[in-house]
């Protein structure tokens, strides 16, 4: 059953098997079967070769390929775990399992840390939270003045900074996130509980048998 | 009122940090 079309599944580059990724993440076995007719989609936008590109990825998030994003290209930088320039399906289905519902919490917090360590030094530095307030100013209508942003960056860098030496370690923004459970909010896609009802198309040629 | 929030609160609720467009038919 089905196997014409494992044959050719098997053929995309850095397609991995359901099973296993359902075995690694929080999603059952349709949910990844779900996720790869999305995958499809998404890989497809422009170049069709069973890749996301990262303009295929801006695409997806703004209906513009051109439109590069501070937050979309750090999302896309982590998302492509071998950093090859592009996203593979178990690459894509292994970090939106840290967006599910049931994902560990700490899982999420690293997840933003990382997200948020714009130059990857292992520290949220005064400067990359300047520079992401700024790129949101940018990005919304919000308007607010130098002294304004300047006067956020301190107050929150104060916060979570509890040692004082100039960098947020991985243990401050622990602290700092139980303060502030909401930081994390945009961490959870509760679409994601259900995308089997968002890709119907997939159940009537669901391949894998859930009780295997 | 944004100055009265914290830079990472603002952070997070941008729009522009939104995966949901991915799940948009």
């Amino acid at each position: 059953m089905g196997c014409v079309s494992s044959k050719r599944r098997k053929q995309e580059p850095g397609y991995e098997e359901p099973t296993v990724l359902a075995a690694e993440t929080p999603f059952t076995v349709s949910e990844v079967e779900a996720l790869h007719e999305l995958f499809k989609k998404l890989s497809n936008a422009i170049i069709a070769d069973g890749l996301i590109h990262r303009e295929e990825f801006q695409l997806a998030l703004f209906r513009n390929r051109n439109r590069r994003n501070l937050f979309a290209d750090r999302i896309f930088d982590l998302f492509d775990v071998k950093r090859n320039g592009v996203i593979e399906f178990g690459e894509f289905v292994r970090s939106l399992g840290v967006f599910h519902p049931n994902a560990p919490v700490a899982d999420k917090i690293a997840f933003a840390f990382r997200l948020y360590d714009l130059r990857q030094t292992g520290f949220i530095e005064r400067e990359e939270l300047k520079e992401m307030v700024l790129a949101l100013l940018h990005e919304s209508d919000l308007a607010l003045s130098e002294d304004v942003v300047e006067t956020i960056v301190d107050k929150t860098f104060g916060e979570a900074d509890t040692q004082g030496d100039g960098k947020i370690d991985p243990e401050e923004w622990k602290e700092f996130v139980s303060k502030h459970p909401s930081l994390i909010k945009n961490m959870t896609l509760p679409y994601l509980k259900d995308i089997t009802l968002a890709f119907p198309s997939f159940v009537v040629r669901s391949e894998v048998d859930e009780s295997d | 009122k944004p100055v009265s929030m914290n830079a990472f609160e603002l952070i997070s609720r941008s729009q522009s940090f939104s995966l949901d467009n991915l799940f948009e038919k």
